[in-house]
């Protein structure tokens, strides 16, 4: 819903990140490996 | 000019050692020289191209096909595969010429491929001196040949170690630097994500703040 | 049985070729046979341990000291840097025996080495021939070690090959690696600052907003 859609936007950025919670190397990976085809 | 030496025991007298002989420059083909020995005698004779040629045809055998042929039987370089046969018997006088065959053994049947008389040697020691002067040379060649390839493998070797080390290091040092990569990002993107929880703190105490006394001077 | 066969020309008669062949157990110094033949003739002869001893006591030399010259002269051990000297000289009726001694060369003096009287055979075609399958023997035991060094050495090229094109590709890939992970955590972090530069417009503008109505309120 466009709630939820929002909600996410303002947790997380476009790469799947959180904007306010602490990465660790398993995290920071998965948000990596999503990353294809990017310019 | 080529050479060959081999050991052979003919068929009528197998008890006999004979070494045989076989000189030709560049390819058998051409023709060939035979020197056949017992260690005591000697006989020489010539297979010229011609008689090859003549061979080949009356056994209606492609010439390439019996120079191959004659390669296996007289050079040995057949393998076990074919089994071949050898055959002396003496002529003239006190043995002075020598008929020298060769055939090849199939299942039941055995077919000539050539023969050739020999004349006997004046002075067999000297040509008993350069076969047994040619095997020592043979042996001095191959016996440098075995040296060079034995340490051109031990150079390979080393060298071989030498990469593999450097393979695994650089397997190591791959995996270390992703490690240490991530390690990096981590702390850096901490610090925006600390900043930015501070950021929204802040912000929400001030619009918190704004709307306290918005709500308060209304009611008064 | 240990063999070596060897070239050598007297220096009482150098035209000549003789081939000697040294036969031991193990050990050298434990004693050796000794046949030797120049094509046509053949002659036979012992050293026994206790007459290396008696040389080596003689000559006022260490026994092993002495076993490694006779390693240089006999089985031509030593290589071209030390100088050896052969003789032989006929005697008994017909030649039937035949000294052969054996000397080291220095820079103007010459010290015998050793020196053995040596026996006619009877039947020389048996020793030669047996000299002459000794060789081929070698021959053919020395190109089967070739040909295995061979296909050591092309293995081993070829792993070697395999090995660095590993390593190159581990190269590659290592800075493949750090390049991408780098492209990934700009953009991540570059979300980050553009996060932070809104959050702290947002923050600025709400506190301009308060600002104002502030003085607003004031001046009224």
């Amino acid at each position: 819903s466009p709630e939820t859609k929002q909600h996410f936007a303002c947790e997380y950025d476009c790469y799947g990140d959180s904007y306010t919670g602490d990465t660790d190397i398993a995290k920071l990976k998965e948000v990596f490996s999503r990353m294809n085809n990017f310019q | 000019m080529e050479k060959k030496v081999v050991r052979i025991c003919p068929v009528s007298d197998p008890g006999t050692t004979y070494f045989l002989q076989i000189a030709w420059e560049k390819d058998l083909g051409a023709g060939f020289d035979v020197v056949l020995s017992d260690g005591r005698s000697a006989w020489t004779g010539k297979v010229p191209e011609e008689d090859i040629s003549k061979e080949a045809a009356d056994m209606e055998m492609e010439r390439e096909k019996y120079i191959g042929e004659l390669k296996k039987v007289l050079l040995f370089e057949g393998g076990l595969a074919d089994k071949y046969n050898f055959d002396i018997s003496k002529g003239g006088v006190d043995g002075e010429c020598l008929n020298f065959s060769y055939e090849k053994n199939l299942k039941d049947v055995s077919f000539r491929l050539g023969s050739l008389m020999l004349q006997k040697v004046s002075g067999p020691a000297e040509v008993i001196s350069e076969l047994i002067s040619y095997c020592l040379d043979c042996i001095k060649g191959l016996y440098s040949k075995n040296e060079h390839l034995q340490k051109e493998n031990e150079r390979l070797q080393s060298d071989l170690d030498d990469v593999q080390e450097q393979l695994q290091k650089c397997v190591e040092a791959k995996e270390e630097l992703e490690m240490e990569l991530y390690k990096r990002f981590i702390l850096v993107l901490n610090e925006k994500k600390a900043k930015i929880r501070s950021l929204q703190k802040s912000l929400k105490e001030v619009e918190e703040a704004v709307l306290k006394t918005t709500q308060a001077r209304h009611e008064k």
